[in-house]
Parts: C-alpha cells; sequence; structure tokens
C-alpha cells in the first residue's frame, strides 16, 4: 500500500484555471486586487521582488508581513474570495 | 472596517433590490430567501429598509452570471473569485454578481429543496435509508419514471416521507414556459436532442425545449441541475459516469489524480481518454447567503475590512451560526447610523380569562388614536372550517385572514396563529372588511369595507372616507381586492374591472378602469379577493385561489386552506 502516487498532470479542456507557477498567480493576483497598478510598466519579475506590494497584501489578509512570496502567502492566493479589489487605484 | 473615497452611500433608507435571474444550483425560493436574509443582516443593525422589486431599476440588482458577464470584470470558472458587488450609485452602482460557475449552496453541500411528494417541499435529507440502502444523493431507485427523488427524513423504510429532486424532467426555470418540463427528444435548428443543451447560448447556461420542436414552438426552459451533476469543466450540468476510464485505469468514485491542485472530478462518460468530456465534483459549495450578505456590504457602501472574523474580510469562510462582527456594525453604522424605535412589531397581547371586556369602539373620526384593551376571544374557532374569507392580506410580512370580526395570521415559517379580534388591533373597523393592503413604503395599512374606507398608521386610524374621494365611481359597491405594484402603485379589484391609485396623491391614475380579464388572463373574473403575496398575485374564489406570477402567467391553482392557511 505504500506504492508512490502517479503524479501525471492533465491539462483538461475548458479547465478556466490553468496551471500557475506561484509567480504567475501573484503577479495576476497582485493586480486584480489594487496592490499593484496597472498602469505600472514594470516586467514580470518585478512584481515579485516588489515587496512593498506584497507586504500590502500580507497586512490586508492579516498574515505576517515577511514581503516575500513565501508558501502562507500563495496559499491565501488561492484562497475563494470577493472579487472586489481590496486596494483601489 | 473601510469604507469607499468619499463614504459613498445610499441618501435613503428604504433601499430597493431586484433578482434578474436564478442559478440552477438551488430552488428559486431557496435563492430568494437567501437573499432576503442577507438583506436582513444589515437591516437589523441600521434603518435601512430593503424592499423587493419584481421589475423596472431597483437599487441593487442581483444577478448571476459566468466569466465574461457583461461587466469590465469577469469571472474566473469555478473557485478564485465568487462574487462582486459596486459601490452605491446609479446605473451599475450597487450591483451585485454572482459567479455561477460555483456551486451555490447554503454552505454544507447541496441544498435540495423537493416538490411534490407528500414532505410539503421540505429538504432531502442525506443520507436516508430506502429498503435497507443508503442514498446520499438522490435516486431513481424504485420509480420508472426515471424521476429522482429523495427522503425528506434519515429512514423512508420507517417514515415514507418523500419529495422529488429537481431534474429537467420535472421543471425548468425561467425562460417562457411557466416552469414546464423538458421535452425529449426536441428539436433545434433542425437537429434532435435528446437532453439539455447550451447549444446556441453563449452563456453556458442549459435549456431545453418544452415541447418537441422549438424551431416552430420557441418555448423553453432552463434546465436545473440535479445535485449528482457536475461543476463547471466542459460538461456542466451532466452527471458523473461511473465508472470511466482516465489514463486507461478505470474509477468509480471522483477522484483528483491527473490534478495539482487536489480538486476532485470525474468523466461525464465512460472514457475520458477518448471523450475527454469531465466536470468537477459536487462538494460543499459555498453558501449563497453569507456571500451575498458580504456583497451587499459592498453594495451600502462598505470596503474590504482586514479583520478576519469580520464579514467585510475578503476571504471566504464557512460560519455555521453567523452573527455580524462589531468591525462590520462600527462600519455600517458609521454610514446610516444605528437602528432606531422599537421594534415595528409590537408584542402581542396577552390572553386572560378574568374580565372579559368588549372593546368600546371608538367614536370614528378623521384622526384617532386607539389604545389596546385586553380581550377574551375563543381560540377554538377553527379558521380551517371557514369557505371564504372576507378578506386576505399580507402584513408585515404575515398572511392575514379576515372573518366576521376575527383574523389569523399565518407567519414565514408556515405557522397559524389566531384568531385574534380585529377590534382589539384596528379598533375603528367593522366586522366585516372587504379587503386590505399595506403600503409598502409607509407601511401604512388601508382597509375597506363597503364604500368606506380606513388607513391605520400604526395604532393611528384616518378614516372612515368615502371610497369616492379615491376616485373611485360612486356607483361602486366594494373594493374586493388590492395589488401593490411598487412606486406607490396599488391595483384596486372590483368584478371585472380594476383600477389603479396612486397612493402619495390617495387618486385614481387616468386611464381606469380596465378589465381585469385583460391584463390578468385566466383568473376569474369574480374573485372575493385579490392580493399580493411573495410576489405572487392571488385571485380567491370561494375556497380555490389562481395564483399568477410576475410575468401574468397562471401557474398554479390550489386550495386556500391546504396551501396558504396550511391546514
Amino acid at each position: 500500500w505504500c506504492l508512490p502516487l502517479k503524479s501525471v498532470y492533465v491539462t483538461f479542456p475548458g479547465d478556466v484555471i490553468k496551471n500557475m507557477t506561484n509567480t504567475q498567480l501573484a503577479d495576476e493576483y497582485l493586480k486584480r486586487y489594487g496592490y499593484i497598478d496597472v498602469l505600472q510598466k514594470s516586467g514580470l519579475q518585478a512584481v515579485v521582488s516588489n515587496s512593498k506590494a506584497l507586504k500590502k497584501l500580507q497586512r490586508q489578509l492579516g498574515l505576517k508581513e515577511t514581503g516575500s512570496l513565501d508558501q502562507t502567502t500563495v496559499d491565501a492566493m488561492k484562497q475563494p474570495r470577493c472579487g472586489v479589489p481590496d486596494i483601489r487605484n | 472596517y473601510q469604507t469607499f473615497t468619499g463614504d459613498l452611500k445610499w441618501d435613503h433608507n428604504d433601499v430597493t433590490y431586484r433578482i434578474l435571474n436564478y442559478s440552477p444550483d438551488m430552488d428559486a425560493s431557496l435563492i430568494d430567501d437567501a437573499f432576503a436574509r442577507a438583506f436582513k443582516v444589515w437591516s437589523e443593525v441600521t434603518p435601512l429598509k430593503f424592499t423587493r422589486l419584481y421589475d423596472g431599476t431597483a437599487d441593487i440588482m442581483i444577478s448571476f452570471g459566468k466569466a465574461d458577464h457583461g461587466d469590465p470584470y469577469p469571472f474566473d470558472g469555478k473557485d478564485g473569485l465568487l462574487a462582486h458587488a459596486y459601490p452605491p450609485g446609479e446605473g451599475i452602482q450597487g450591483d451585485a454578481h454572482f459567479d455561477d460557475d460555483e456551486y451555490w449552496t447554503l454552505g454544507s453541500g447541496p441544498a435540495i429543496q423537493t416538490r411534490y411528494g407528500n414532505a410539503d417541499g421540505a429538504m432531502c435529507h442525506f443520507p436516508f435509508l430506502f429498503e435497507g440502502t443508503s442514498y446520499s444523493t438522490c435516486t431513481t431507485e424504485g420509480r420508472t419514471d426515471g424521476l429522482p427523488w429523495c427522503a425528506t427524513t434519515a429512514d423512508y423504510d420507517k417514515d415514507k416521507k418523500y419529495g422529488f429532486c429537481p431534474s429537467e424532467l420535472l421543471f425548468t426555470f425561467d425562460g417562457n414556459s411557466n416552469e414546464a418540463p423538458c421535452v425529449f427528444p426536441f428539436v433545434f435548428l433542425g437537429q434532435k436532442y435528446d437532453s439539455c443543451t447550451t447549444d446556441g447560448r453563449n452563456d453556458g447556461y442549459r435549456w431545453c425545449a418544452t415541447t418537441s420542436n422549438f424551431d416552430t414552438d420557441k418555448k423553453y426552459g432552463f434546465c436545473p441541475n440535479r445535485d449528482t451533476a457536475v461543476i463547471g469543466g466542459n460538461s456542466e450540468g451532466e452527471p458523473c459516469q461511473f465508472p470511466f476510464t482516465f489514463l486507461g485505469t478505470e474509477y468509480s468514485s471522483c477522484t483528483s489524480e491527473g490534478r495539482s491542485d487536489g480538486k476532485l472530478w470525474c468523466a461525464t462518460t465512460s472514457n475520458y481518454d477518448t471523450d475527454a468530456k469531465w466536470g468537477f465534483c459536487p462538494d460543499r459549495g459555498y453558501s449563497l447567503f453569507l456571500v451575498a450578505a458580504h456583497e451587499f456590504g459592498h453594495a451600502l457602501g462598505l470596503d474590504h475590512s482586514n479583520i478576519k472574523d469580520a464579514l467585510m474580510y475578503p476571504m471566504y469562510k464557512y460560519i455555521k451560526d453567523f452573527s455580524l462582527h462589531h468591525d462590520d456594525i462600527e462600519g455600517i453604522q458609521y454610514l446610516y447610523g444605528p437602528k432606531t424605535g422599537p421594534d415595528p412589531t409590537p408584542p402581542e397581547p396577552q390572553f386572560t380569562t378574568s374580565s372579559p371586556i368588549m372593546p368600546t369602539k371608538s367614536t370614528p373620526s378623521e384622526k384617532t388614536t386607539t389604545v389596546s384593551t385586553t380581550v377574551h376571544v375563543d381560540p377554538a374557532q377553527d379558521a380551517c372550517q371557514i369557505k371564504e374569507f372576507d378578506a386576505i392580506t399580507e402584513i408585515q410580512k404575515e398572511l392575514h385572514f379576515f372573518k366576521d370580526g376575527h383574523y389569523w395570521k399565518i407567519s414565514n415559517k408556515g405557522e397559524r396563529k389566531g384568531p385574534f379580534l380585529i377590534s382589539e388591533k384596528w379598533p375603528a373597523l367593522p366586522a366585516v372588511i372587504n379587503t386590505a393592503f399595506e403600503d409598502q413604503l409607509t407601511k401604512k395599512i388601508y382597509f375597506f369595507a363597503e364604500k368606506q374606507f380606513w388607513v391605520y398608521t400604526g395604532n393611528e386610524v384616518f378614516g372612515p372616507r368615502k371610497i369616492e374621494k379615491l376616485g373611485l365611481p360612486s356607483n361602486l359597491d366594494r373594493v374586493d381586492g388590492a395589488v401593490q405594484r411598487g412606486k406607490g402603485k396599488v391595483l384596486l379589484f372590483n368584478g371585472e374591472n380594476f383600477w389603479r391609485l396612486d397612493v402619495k396623491s390617495q387618486m385614481i391614475d387616468r386611464g381606469y378602469p380596465r378589465f381585469t380579464d385583460s391584463v390578468f388572463g385566466g383568473v376569474p373574473i369574480d374573485s372575493h379577493d385579490v392580493f399580493l403575496y411573495k410576489g405572487f398575485f392571488y385571485f380567491c374564489r370561494e375556497n380555490f385561489y389562481w395564483r399568477m406570477n410576475a410575468r401574468r402567467q397562471v401557474d398554479r391553482v390550489g386550495y386556500v386552506k391546504y396551501d396558504l392557511l396550511k391546514c
């Protein structure tokens, strides 16, 4: 009963939630909910290194303010939630 | 708590709302109730009052939609973003949208309200025992017509209590067919369909024809989701097919294999590898009540809170016994102030047997104030024996039945109370009244008897006055029924005719009377009572009622005694 799980991941047709990387998830989340001003022209990597935005998110969600994309923050981003932005740009 | 920039709020306390469409996940009455309770969360701590409109533009327009549903903020499929709402204002401001790729329940699994059977619309009880087998979903076992059913208690073998579960074979919703069931097969654009389809639509909602040929008859309705239906994926609404083959392995239950997010899914055909048809398995779902209460907070002017236990915290969390957090209360009262005054429904008088004091009729005058006295009434008088009531109307959310100086009340939960003495509560009134209605905006109660009418505001009475003063014809002998139409308009009925009263100006609008059957086709034109109850028009004759929905279609005929009086 200790056979290893086959972890073959399949892309299901019509599956709106794509298998994103944590960085992509964070990028989309920070923009969607107002932590990053969508007009900002910085590149993708800049988002993740933009600890200010992450700190703001962590404060709003009552998480430890590490300013980095730690697992707790990623898990929070995956929770079901309201679509109204947390911060109005 | 936070508010929106500029403290956006409504400039009036009587806020209106309208439900534009429904989700196939729950019965419409459960959805109505969830939204009403979600508004009540806020009205209980502020002076705000919420009135439901059935047409026209309301302050808060509520709708379900999927992905791109017409505003600049598309939804995102199952989970993730559940709903959103706009702060108070004109147009889309104040509106609330719910993602219909979510599985809407009451938060703890499928919320299945039964129809027909012998359980009076009770909810399914899962699991339940039937012929010794335990079922945790609706089943067609024991039937030949393929209609899914469930027990409404834990043990059907013992209690024999059951009802039918939502299915396209039992009814459809919205559309133009009056909840008629699907007809299979039906023809659409020349093609034959044996099941519901999303073809022809781009909003992903499943529909069917309610006759055998949509191309000629154009009759259709939306298919309710069965409790075993999958959510999302590319087969929304279809049931899981067990066993199914995935990557060469056979599965006879839902699995998370092949997914990195651990969500349970199943195939809706026997072979995923060849057909690739799938969807997520029903789970606990999201409580429409809790999500709605949060979104309505936005629609009233509250922004997100960073208090984890607050309702306005942006993340969803199921709470069984919900109550508002003080952060939410402080926020909403910052915008609208606390609830003022005593509860609008005064406590009921206590019955005593010591001294049966008959009420002294106050001398009618234009304006009187009444004082309640304690009287003795024979509680044994049985409303269920009454064949025809003088008047039936909804007052303060309770359906009232008037007869010969007495009245009974049916609470929202269907409990019958009474008899009470009319003269105890409304001493200026005669024993027999013809009709009554409560103005939805001012809460004033109008009573009509013969050629006279009275207006009660709490204990104060204005009248009697002649009905002619309202602009009704002098030869009109009585008003048989009244239906509130919103925006201060009330329809007054007498036999073949009806008039429209403008409550504010207390005058009949121009262009009336009109013929009842020209607008309300299919109902008797000699109804002895007409009233509005839970959004439906009721036309009564003898002990029957004809119920008409908002689209002016008679959707039910039944017994006043059993369906309304709950005998």
